[in-house]
């Protein structure tokens, strides 16, 4: 099973 | 003072229509080099990147910095009384809390003003970094759009996996399951419909389809698609827009739980 990943884990906040 | 003048309509008509199934409302900055907008989905699972340059653009005047709120749903509302063949002119006086659309028919018979009220939006601007993709893969932007909507049938989600001799899109559910591979091509007289792979090394990763049947919605605006993958890395979907610019789509992969 997989399961969705956040953008937020590859992409720095400002 | 800030003026953006297309004499297609059509062309702002479809980048609403490539946006607003993901984006509910969105800020279009405006500076002198263009227009930008940079915005996730409520999930924090997709980000559109649209980029409109200045020199795209019939006329184009912006003499500060802009940022423009605009609920895209009531912006779809004002577009659709645009005319196929109108000519649309955007305008916004420095710090102005509304902006004005123009539509003009040909020969100015007709013209319509609208303004809408522009609202002031949290802005989270994300970092993406500069990544050198693994596989780069060109493609009709239509059979990619068919690929998706075929596959969606089978399961929540699709395996996209590049090799140098092709790419295979899968998907399995309930039903069964569904395989389709595409080879480069070797010859053909259009390029629009020429499959082009670039790999350095193969790569297989696993996206929601809902998301990539959302980004196919920019179909309309181009006739290839670019799908950039690396291992573990956001896929982006690419779509030209003639001289004007170009729309992004990233999406996170699904991983192993």
């Amino acid at each position: 099973n997989r399961k969705q990943a956040s953008l937020l884990n590859f992409f720095k906040k400002p | 003072m800030f003026e953006a003048r297309l004499v297609q309509s059509a062309i702002l008509k479809k980048v609403l229509e490539a946006i607003k199934d993901l984006l509910t409302e969105a800020t279009f900055d405006c500076s002198d080099s263009g227009i930008q907008l940079q915005a996730m989905d409520n999930a924090h699972v997709s980000l559109v990147s649209l980029n409109l340059r200045s020199d795209g653009f019939d006329k184009y005047r912006c003499d500060r910095n802009l940022s423009m709120g605009m609920n895209l749903g009531n912006m779809t509302k004002i577009m659709k009384c645009a005319g196929a063949e109108d000519t649309v002119t955007m305008k916004a006086q420095d710090n102005a809390d509304v902006v004005a659309f123009m539509f003009e028919s040909k020969n100015q018979e007709k013209v319509s003003d609208y303004e809408m009220k522009l609202m002031n939006l949290d802005q989270e601007h994300l970092g993406i970094p500069e990544t050198d993709y693994s596989c780069i893969v060109k493609m009709p932007s239509q059979e990619f759009a068919r690929i998706c909507r075929d596959l969606s049938q089978f399961g929540e989600s699709m395996a996209i996996s590049c090799t140098k001799e092709g790419v295979k899109f899968s998907s399995a559910g309930d039903i069964g399951s569904a395989n389709i591979k595409l080879a480069q091509t070797a010859n053909v007289d259009a390029e629009e419909e020429a499959v082009v792979i670039e790999m350095q090394e193969p790569v297989s990763l696993t996206f929601a389809c809902r998301y990539l049947n959302s980004f196919t919605k920019a179909t309309p605006l181009s006739a290839q698609v670019q799908l950039s993958m690396s291992a573990d890395v956001p896929l982006v979907v690419e779509y030209k827009i003639g001289e004007l610019g170009h729309i992004r789509y990233y999406l996170a992969p699904k991983i192993e739980d």
